[in-house]
């Protein structure tokens, strides 16, 4: 086990269904940056994510329709989340989210 | 090579 702070205690799994024509965040983050897990920084107002309700500025994404994002690049995580929102197969996505501090 | 300024990976969707 590593040193995070992130435990079973402060995650949750939200389902975002596609009801918008954008996903509606913003990420930073990465492996091999300062912020290791892609942490949330926007929420765009009349997104998918947004009319959810659930997802804050200030989570981190540990996974994403189950793959983990531990140890993947910026650009992997991006690549990830933007393949889950367009693909057709499913009409949401789900995130587990983690509130750190 | 040093880690990246997280600062400049920003990613919209």
């Amino acid at each position: 086990q590593t040193s995070s702070p992130i435990s079973a205690l402060n995650t949750a799994l939200v389902r975002v269904v596609k009801n918008s024509n954008t996903l509606g965040i913003a990420i930073e983050g990465g492996a091999n940056t300062r912020q290791p897990l892609p942490r949330i920084v926007t929420i765009q107002k009349g997104g998918s994510a947004h009319n959810c309700g659930q997802l804050k500025v200030g989570q981190v994404i540990l996974e994403v329709n189950g793959i983990s994002l531990r140890g993947q690049e910026h650009e992997e995580v991006a690549r990830i989340i933007a393949e889950a929102f367009k693909t057709k197969e499913k009409d949401h996505i789900d995130f587990l989210v983690a509130e750190l501090g | 090579s040093p880690p990246k300024d997280y600062e400049d990976e920003v990613t919209f969707f």
